[in-house]
């Protein structure tokens, strides 16, 4: 699907054929085009067994002695895509696995040209493996960030962040938690530097945890279902179900947000990320009224 | 004061860190929540008020006295869109017009896409968005995104994108056409082709 509508170029949506991945490509400038394949896989929550604290409440702890599982196989599977294109709008559809989607929106008159990523996990599965789960939705950009990105918390700031480092501490046990260790708060933007030819940037529409493990890739928690108590004050597991009871087996929540992707030259991905946090910060408020007759031409 | 304290009141109990970012037991999480729609409710209805004022005042002051208001014919706002949930437009039978408040509270003008659900039999026959200047907005449908919508419910979504004064209330209409309701091509909503390509 594709609209080239956009002022600033194209933005276009495909399938990779060779494993299904979902690839958005954006038109950077007359030489270079960014291509984002997006992903969704879980991070097993760690259980405490070696006697640290577990994933829970309070702590974001993947097991990083594994890694992420995708939520699909990768595989081309026709059955998993729907793909829909009208003047208006395209958007492709994409199943990862049956308990999570990803609705991909390109529309014709935005002047930034950027993608609606809309998100839907859960409920999260746990009763057959007895495993907690950290769901994570993954761009994976080729770009050669050296392991620098940046983050917002304040809606106001970039902070520059790099894998495996603090500026204020030595930081030595990369090898302990390379996951959570390089995950950082971001309030609305995270954006991939460090390359001279695009910048990747990511929007949110709530504050969630996003991190850079590999070169290239920007990885957002977007949602999770643990079954250990972290020892820090809650007193029960972070495993929230539908019907609120902690007795019967009823599922975990839904959750459905939507992330923002862009991609630009570094010197204009601040006008960009900022133009898309200020809409998405301060929506549109839309108020319905059924009018017929007399009040159609009364508000008329 | 008193419309806003039951929202001031859930909204300062929800300062709690724990609140902030949901380190508490489920049912405490759940009791948050509950408050805080508890007071949005409170404000939604003097919303829904104060909306309406402005629309039966608006019109020339030589227009006849309204009929009796039709209780359908409230403003309301449809805080489940994000999951296609929306009951006035949801409601919405061939010869029905709703009519589509967009405040933007931006001080600039901004792009808006909107995406509202509709019943099936309302999208079937033929829909039209307009301004109220009465110009016809290119619009389009398509199915509602998965998951698979509750029995019964919505199978369509209507989309088109508008410009939106700074600061300002915009209003469009979507009217479902009736059966001998004729109107050009170029205006009805065009269904959006599903391409396998």
């Amino acid at each position: 699907s594709e609209s080239d509508a956009n002022d600033g170029g194209a933005v276009s949506v495909s399938v990779d054929p060779n494993d299904g991945g979902l690839l958005v490509d954006f038109v950077v400038d007359a030489t270079f085009n960014l291509t984002a394949k997006i992903t969704a896989a879980f991070y097993a929550s760690h259980d405490g067994s070696d006697g640290f604290v577990p994933s829970g409440a309070y702590v974001f702890r993947p097991d990083s002695s594994q890694e992420a599982t995708p939520l699909r196989t990768p595989s081309f599977d026709a059955a998993a895509f729907r793909a829909f294109r009208s003047g208006v709008l395209a958007e492709t559809r994409v199943a990862f696995g049956d308990w999570a989607s990803v609705a991909v929106r390109t529309w014709s008159k935005e002047r930034v040209p950027h993608a609606e990523v809309e998100w839907t996990v859960g409920p999260i599965p746990v009763e057959a493996d007895g495993v907690g789960k950290e769901v994570i939705v993954r761009y994976s950009t080729g770009l050669a960030t050296g392991g620098t990105w940046a983050t917002d918390s304040n809606g106001r700031d970039m902070q520059p962040r790099r894998r495996d480092h603090r500026d204020d501490w030595t930081f030595r046990n990369a090898s302990e938690e390379p996951v959570s260790s390089n995950y950082y708060p971001f309030g609305s933007i995270a954006t991939l530097t460090g390359d001279e030819r695009a910048g990747f940037h990511l929007l949110t529409d709530r504050s969630q945890g996003v991190g850079s493990i590999r070169d290239g890739e920007l990885e957002a928690m977007v949602h999770r279902r643990n079954l250990n108590d972290d020892w820090l004050g809650v007193g029960e597991a972070m495993n929230e179900t539908q019907c609120g009871c902690r007795e019967c087996d009823c599922p975990g929540l839904v959750a459905r947000g939507t992330h923002l992707i862009a991609a630009t030259t570094p010197a204009t991905g601040p006008r960009t990320y900022r133009e898309l946090q200020t809409r998405s910060q301060n929506p549109t408020q839309l108020a319905f009224a059924k009018v017929n007759g007399w009040f159609e031409e009364s508000i008329r | 004061w008193d419309l806003f304290r039951p929202l001031a009141e859930a909204v300062a109990v929800a300062q709690h860190h724990d609140a902030v970012s949901g380190t508490a037991k489920q049912h405490v999480t759940n009791d948050y929540a509950v408050r805080i729609q508890r007071g949005v409710d409170g404000v939604e209805g003097h919303f829904s008020r104060t909306l309406n004022a402005a629309l039966l005042t608006r019109g020339s002051p030589s227009a006849p006295a309204p009929p009796s208001p039709d209780p359908d014919a409230v403003a309301t706002r449809c805080p489940l869109l994000n999951v296609s949930a929306c009951p006035v437009t949801e409601s919405m039978t061939p010869g029905d017009v709703v009519a589509v408040l967009a405040y933007n509270p931006l001080a600039w003008e901004r792009m808006e896409h909107v995406r509202i659900p509709m019943n099936a039999a309302a999208a079937r026959r033929a829909v039209v968005v307009d301004a109220s200047s009465g110009e016809f907005v290119p619009s389009a449908t398509l199915p509602a995104p998965p998951p698979a919508p509750l029995a019964g419910r919505t199978t369509t979504q209507l989309v088109f994108s508008v410009a939106l004064p700074p600061l300002s209330v915009s209003t469009f209409f979507v009217r479902s056409l009736s059966e001998n309701e004729v109107l050009p091509e170029t205006a009805l909503a065009e269904a959006a082709e599903e391409t396998g390509a």
